[in-house]
């Protein structure tokens, strides 16, 4: 009938809360625990200039398959979230399709460590110049400067869940044929963050900010996009030959 | 779309672990 507006009450929006929490524990590849282990572990210089030595189609590559291993838990993530299933397989796919990319950038800032602008990648905390190699310095350097500002949000687990559902969950995102059932599911999820953040008592302006973050992840998802392009335009074989299937699917 | 995203596909057909 048009209406989005789910009504739900306290006792849905905690349970809601706890459903997405444990989805994304149980889909988020490490642990906090697990990566404050790995804290100190640092690439020595030696292990810098090896990477920036890489032929640029290798370290493309590394990466690819890298945001490919993150792509699989995202996928785990979405069906584990309530009424994901439910939506036509179509959309299924194109939310995954246009969203899958922003999450891992959401979900980047557990294993970002702001101090000294490293994330962890290839098993140790890696700076901005280990990815020097593939030539996109300005795309990387954007990407480490949105996961220092959202680092700097502090968000809990179930707060950083709850906005990864919300993004995953976008109703505008195109060729969606069932539109009106993403946006309840959007809006559920919405009212769920809302509900969270009150709980924790977060300052008022938090959820607006997280609004902020959408058109900056949008935006990073289009450069990676205009980069791979440009580097298809290069290396087409590379790109068809050595990229892992389910990222030429996604990106190609 | 579904033809054009296989691998997506089966991922979702997979049941969760």
């Amino acid at each position: 009938n048009g209406d989005t507006s789910p009504t739900v009450s306290m006792a849905e929006l905690d349970h809601q809360v706890q459903l997405i929490s444990k989805s994304h524990l149980e889909t988020c590849q490490y642990l906090r625990e697990e990566l404050q282990q790995m804290s100190w572990q640092n690439f020595l210089q030696d292990e810098v200039e090896s990477y920036q030595s890489k032929p640029r189609e290798v370290m493309w590559q590394l990466c690819a398959v890298k945001i490919t291993e993150a792509i699989q838990y995202v996928v785990e993530f979405a069906k584990r979230i309530d009424g994901f299933m439910d939506l036509c397989q179509n959309d299924q796919i194109v939310l995954l399709k246009a969203g899958s990319l922003e999450v891992i950038f959401v979900r980047m800032c557990r294993m970002f460590d702001s101090q000294n602008n490293t994330v962890f990648f290839d098993g140790k905390f890696a700076g901005p110049d280990v990815f020097r190699a593939l030539g996109c310095d300005d795309l990387i350097s954007s990407v480490f400067d949105f996961a220092k500002s959202m680092c700097s949000l502090h968000l809990s687990e179930d707060e950083l869940a709850l906005f990864s559902a919300f993004v995953l969950l976008s109703a505008d995102r195109s060729w969606l044929q069932e539109k009106l059932q993403v946006e309840k599911l959007q809006q559920k999820t919405q009212l769920a963050l809302q509900h969270v953040l009150q709980k924790n008592q977060r300052e008022d302006g938090l959820l607006h900010k997280l609004r902020c973050k959408v058109s900056a992840l949008r935006s990073l998802c289009s450069r990676h996009t205009e980069k791979l392009s440009a580097f298809r335009a290069v290396y087409p074989d590379i790109v068809g030959t050595h990229f892992p299937p389910l990222y030429k699917e996604l990106f190609g | 779309l579904k033809e054009k995203h296989k691998i997506l596909h089966q991922l979702l057909q997979n049941s969760t672990s």
